[in-house]
């Protein structure tokens, strides 16, 4: 087993890597639009 | 880049809630994320108590937020698996504050070139710019080093960056993740009109003359000088490290010139704090005898005491010879006070004396420990860049150790590592929920703008490896047998931690590395408690969140369940009791045209209650005007008549006489 656990598993991520693995498409990345603020 | 419209705004203080399906090292990191914002801004944030609007952290798929005060009520905001870093909070609750992505300006396409065709196909939307209508810039410019801006490798669809600076030396620092920048600082407290932050309290490098307010104090037998070198060292201050020509001053105290035991003290100015804790962060210099001393102490003032009583905090001996080094203070005053400086000339030869540099005093938690790596740059990429750090003790008792691996080519890895300790009978293992906090420091003289990288993890109890122990049992079981340089043996458990701390790049950017030296700060506390789900709201008295009980439902005497000052209080006509200023009153329930009112809601109101007596009112004043006017007519006539035949009487006289 290795020496030391690594909590990002050896990978850098951005916020919107880590969103984007997950399948989400979000608004740029990481941001929930409510009706109104459609950009 | 904020969204326009003051509807977005949230007030001063922000309610929150940390629900359960938080990871416990995320709940630590939120609440370290929500310091920084109470040192930088005047953003402060508090436990939910029924507010109408109020921000529920919780861990849902990823790391998201809203864009402004959305006054839906509860406004999710979600810290999700691998989310658990501050600068990430920071940056979805600047999101939540009001602010967009950086890159996404209106003007942001002077500073950066956009690579369409290496975006993933379908999420070009997410690379828009918007006009100046939909977002303010707040008249600060385009900033490349905004913990909102995209990073130069977002949605790519190879290996190529998707954003390409205009001035290249920005291309590895943009998409930063480590802290606010300082214009970002710059554009939350304008938009939200921030005059003071909560816990900063002073910050001083000796760059003016008016050494920031400080004070010689006359009892002592030297003074202390605003120099920019001293013959016998330091050469240059910490601040500047020598690099600006005519500035870059510090304060020394010529211990060369004064007998042993003579003292030296420079007072702060009054500060007034607020939370009660206290840190103190500085630099010392020490270029006289080994056994010079520094004292530190306070001066509180206290009703009726004008001259302050002095409380000796701490004494610094053994002072390294030779070199800045970072000292911490921990201090709990709740009193206006000074910080006094006493220098005490020790035993033994003195060519130079004491110096003092970048003084920083924060209403914060300070480290536990430091860890101070010397001679740091050749250690970057090299194959000996692996360090261990010494021993240290959490204050719950744990021995741990740091791993720091510099010898990866692009990133610093960092690691916790539990080992044997003088207390491990004591202690309870697996180790619960002790949160490590490792903090690569940014020395810039300035706390406020100080970009500190920060990573924590906390220890699971229930956590298991492979071969079935619990990962965080007591290393003398799990660990492996390790030695200190001195040749001690011990053992060490494995390490928990990340290979991304910080890339090189930008571990060779900013204050990290001053004058060859890097520190890291070390924080280990327990944070067990945050297991347990956060206490319920009780409504706040100027909150409009009003229970109104459907006749002949149950309904609680008291809405916050709690005993207190409803206790004894009932109310009638199924009212309910609330507390206002601690005391107990009535919620009365209504209808559609009915009401209760009253202490107790003992008397019912109604709509058609109201008109009858609208009406009557009106018809009794009408009748009561009418009786006037025909009083007062009568009245007049009669008054007249009278006056007629008074009159005619007289003229009948004259006549006479006539």
């Amino acid at each position: 087993t290795p020496e030391n656990f690594d909590v990002d598993g050896g990978i850098d991520q951005d916020i919107f890597d880590i969103n984007e693995d997950l399948g989400l498409d979000l608004f740029e990345g990481d941001i929930k639009l409510n009706g109104v603020q459609g950009r | 880049n904020s969204i326009i419209g003051e509807n977005y705004r949230w007030p001063h203080t922000i309610p929150y809630v940390l629900e359960d399906s938080l990871e416990m090292n995320a709940k630590g990191v939120i609440l370290n994320a929500f310091e920084r914002y109470r040192l930088k801004t005047c953003i402060d944030f508090k436990p939910w108590a029924g507010e109408t609007n109020y921000i529920s952290v919780f861990k849902g798929s990823g790391c998201w937020s809203s864009v402004g005060n959305m006054r839906a009520g509860k406004q999710e905001l979600s810290i999700g698996q691998n989310c658990d870093r501050i600068a990430t909070i920071q940056h979805e609750f600047l999101h939540a504050l009001g602010f967009w992505h950086e890159q996404s300006r209106s003007d942001r396409d002077d500073y950066v070139n956009i690579i369409w065709d290496r975006i993933q196909s379908g999420k070009e939307h997410n690379f828009n710019t918007y006009d100046d209508q939909a977002s303010d810039t707040l008249n600060v410019p385009y900033d490349y080093t905004s913990v909102m801006h995209y990073s130069k490798t977002a949605f790519r669809n190879g290996t190529e960056p998707t954003i390409v600076t205009r001035i290249p030396d920005f291309m590895d620092v943009i998409g930063q993740r480590m802290d606010f920048s300082d214009s970002d600082l710059l554009k939350l407290n304008r938009l939200y009109n921030c005059s003071s932050s909560l816990s900063f309290m002073d910050s001083c490098d000796f760059e003016l003359e008016n050494v920031c307010g400080m004070i010689q104090s006359s009892g002592d037998n030297a003074d202390w000088q605003r120099v920019s070198q001293v013959p016998g060292g330091p050469e240059n201050d910490h601040s500047n490290m020598g690099q600006c020509k005519g500035s870059g001053f510090f304060m020394h105290f010529n211990s060369s010139s004064v007998n042993v035991g003579a003292t030296a003290v420079l007072e702060s100015r009054k500060l007034y704090p607020k939370r009660g804790f206290q840190c103190l962060q500085f630099y010392l210099y020490n270029s006289g005898s080994e056994n010079n001393q520094l004292n530190i102490y306070i001066r509180e003032y206290s009703a009726g005491n004008e001259n302050g009583t002095l409380t000796l905090v701490e004494e610094i001996k053994g002072i390294p010879l030779g070199s800045w080094e970072l000292y911490y203070v921990t201090m709990k005053v709740t009193n206006k006070f000074r910080v006094v400086f006493e220098g005490v000339k020790g035993t033994g030869a003195s060519s130079g004396g004491l110096s003092i540099d970048d003084i920083n005093l924060s209403e914060t938690r300070c480290p536990h420990h430091i860890w101070r790596i010397r001679n740091f740059t050749q250690l970057i990429g090299s194959p000996d860049g692996t360090l261990y750090s010494p021993p240290f003790y959490s204050p719950k008792g744990y021995a741990f150790q740091i791993y720091l691996n510099l010898s990866h080519p692009e990133n610093a890895g960092i690691y916790f590592h539990l080992i044997s300790g003088a207390n491990d009978d004591q202690l309870q293992w697996p180790c619960p929920w002790q949160q490590a906090t490792m903090t690569l420091l940014d020395q810039n003289p300035d706390i406020r703008q100080q970009m500190s990288n920060q990573r924590s993890i906390t220890t699971d109890p229930f956590m298991t490896t492979d071969n079935g122990n619990y990962f965080w049992d007591r290393p003398s079981k799990v660990g492996q047998v390790a030695s200190f340089p001195n040749g001690t043996q011990f053992r060490r458990g494995r390490g928990y931690g990340t290979s991304a701390f910080i890339t090189h790049e930008r571990l060779k950017n900013r204050d990290f590395i001053k004058g060859n030296d890097v520190y890291i700060l070390l924080t280990v506390e327990d944070i067990s408690h945050l297991n347990s789900t956060q206490t319920q709201p009780v409504p706040t008295p100027d909150d409009n969140t009003h229970v109104n009980s459907t006749p002949g439902q149950p309904v609680p005497t008291s809405t916050s369940g709690i005993a207190g000052p409803c206790a004894n209080f009932k109310c009638e006509n199924d009212g309910v009791c609330a507390v206002r200023g601690g005391k107990a009153e009535c919620r009365c329930p209504s209808g559609e045209d009915w009401w209760y009112l009253g202490e107790r809601c003992e008397k019912k109101g109604s709509t058609r209650d109201t008109i009858i007596i609208a009406v009557s009112s009106t018809a009794a004043v009408f009748a009561l005007m009418l009786i006037v006017t025909l009083v007062s007519v009568y009245c007049t006539r009669k008054k007249y008549r009278k006056k007629a035949t008074s009159k005619t009487a007289d003229i009948s006289l004259e006549n006479l006489q006539a």
